[in-house]
């Protein structure tokens, strides 16, 4: 299973749609200071079913719907696409491509789609679980990752362990 | 079924040790139970030995070596339980020049079995991707996005 | 004689308005005490607003716009109560090249007035050092320095 | 007052002698991960008075003593001078220059000297006292600093305030 495409629009700094097509092996993603790279990993745990808006950085959803600039104004919804290769079947469905959305509205609601079909986020976590994608995983390092690990005091480190288990 | 704590920190331990020598180019490293009786309290402290120096506590390392340390520990647990992709955000950040070459030749080695998307600004991790994407704000607060071609010097 | 604490954070808020606006080349920022009328246990918000965005708490910017927020608000402290010298362990650590430059820049002048020792892995920051220090371990794990020579380019 | 002259030996990394003299303006000091640039900072804490080791990175005092390597002997002391200009007489003594060395042992003992006198810390304290060098002061800002002041909640920034106070 790997990543295909990956669709945002109206989250965070994305008020213009972007599209990000992944191969196999290493996409590396760069640019200046506040450009928008973790942005960017904030919408794939977005998409994932990420309930906790602490993690995306910011207090309730609404923050992460584009705000507006100087010479624009807010938007009123977000809505991100992931597009996986699922050819060894190792999400539990009959399809070979799947398709995830998620669309999420000032008033803090969300849709979830499956293949174009809506769902429930219940059914996106059930998704992901046995391939340690998603929540208590580790496939998403954020920036500061390393740090945690680091100040974690000897107490605190188990917690780490067991994630990876 | 979830893997028993003292299994899991045997297998990530045993792994731990080979990636740290990978990084830091040889030395060694150790993982010790605080509290060995106590599994479900237990602490953990990471002692290592860069090549040449004494075993310490990671606390007395560099910062960039503690990053180093973390970085280890993450690949050992990837490779203990691989993911189908894996997203790193910076994780480079602390690295001198020759740590993040170290880095970089692993995680391709790494990336023969698991996608992964890299978000840096080092050139040695830029140097071993196989796609590149430029994130700018030409318009100021809008993120627009770029396909780049890796230069061959 | 301890000035007072509100007089204290005026003078540092004011400050910092200007070497925030310095930094970022434009924009703006501000200090909010969360509750004025309990001077003894208020807490300190800062919002921001980067050239071209909107006002926003500093919890969303990015990684590098944080950095640079702090380093905002120590060189308003060293500019409100400057100290004879100085010494800044990394602080340029998570900047971008442009932002390093800024940073640099702004260094130099406060080192008008005070003597500034800077550890750094950046070549912006090194090129406005007047005197450049290498350590070494060329025997692992002891440590030598030598003199270098900033080569103008 | 500035720095002039920073001496090293028997501490950290510092197995053998090393000297830095400082110009006004800027010193950068580089090299790469693990050499020995922040052992320099931390040598400046502890000549200046620094009791707690925790800020040093180590546990006991005797930490922070260079603990020998494949090919080298632990050593059995540590000894730090700094050199200071002070012709400005920003420090309280009829000295121009002044002169201060702290020397510590295994045992965990300290030795102050001022311009080659033995001394209290409590001397040395008094000395900087004015001039917000040393402890609570910001003149010495750490590797992970930034960290610090981004990570503190709103409550706990009032004490980045005080310190500049
Ligand atoms: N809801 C929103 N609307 C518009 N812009 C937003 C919103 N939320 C965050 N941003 C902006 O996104 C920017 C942060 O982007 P991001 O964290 O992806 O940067 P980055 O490229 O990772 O930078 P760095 O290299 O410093 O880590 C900030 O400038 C912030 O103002
Ligand atoms: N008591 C000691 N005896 C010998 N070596 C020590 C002692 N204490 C610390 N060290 C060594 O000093 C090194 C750390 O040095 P330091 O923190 O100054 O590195 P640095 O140059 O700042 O690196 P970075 O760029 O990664 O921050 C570590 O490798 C550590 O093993
Ligand atoms: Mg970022
Ligand atoms: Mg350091």
């Amino acid at each position: 299973m790997f990543l295909k495409r990956l669709e945002i629009i109206g989250f965070k700094s994305f008020a213009d749609k972007v599209i990000l097509n992944f191969e196999k092996g290493i996409t590396a993603i760069v640019g200046p200071n506040g450009s928008g790279k973790s942005n960017i990993s904030d919408a794939v745990r977005l998409v994932l079913g990420e309930q906790s808006i602490k993690s995306l950085r910011g207090n309730k959803l609404e923050d992460v719907i584009f705000v507006g600039t100087e010479k624009r104004k807010p938007l009123s919804f977000a809505e991100v696409t992931l597009t996986l290769d699922n050819s060894d079947h190792m999400l539990p469905l009959d399809f070979t491509e799947v398709v995830i959305t998620r669309k999420i509205f000032r008033s803090g609601e969300s849709e979830f789609y499956i293949n174009k079909t809506q769902c429930r986020l219940k059914d996106v976590y059930e998704l992901f679980m046995d391939t340690g994608i998603g929540r208590d995983g580790y496939s998403i390092i954020g920036q500061g990752k390393i740090d945690e690990i680091l100040v974690s005091r000897p107490e605190d480190r188990r917690q780490i362990f067991e994630e990876a288990s | 079924i979830k893997i028993k704590f003292k299994d899991n920190f045997e297998l990530i331990e045993a792994q731990f040790k080979e990636t740290f020598k990978k990084l830091f180019g040889g030395g060694r490293a150790e993982l010790i139970l605080t509290d060995p009786d106590d599994l479900l309290n237990t602490g953990i402290e990471i002692n290592v030995q860069p090549p040449g120096k004494k075993l310490q506590n990671i606390s007395l390392l560099s910062g960039g070596e503690k990053a180093l340390v973390a970085i280890s520990l993450l690949f050992a647990m990837i490779l203990i339980r691989p993911t189908p992709f894996c997203i790193l955000d910076e994780i480079d950040a602390a690295l001198d020049d020759a740590n993040v070459d170290r880095f970089a030749s692993y995680l391709k080695e790494l990336s023969k079995d698991s996608q992964f998307i890299v978000v840096t600004h080092r050139k040695g991790t830029m140097s071993v991707a196989d796609t590149l994407y430029g994130v700018t704000m030409q318009e100021k607060g809008i993120s627009k996005l770029l396909s780049l071609k890796l230069e061959t010097a």
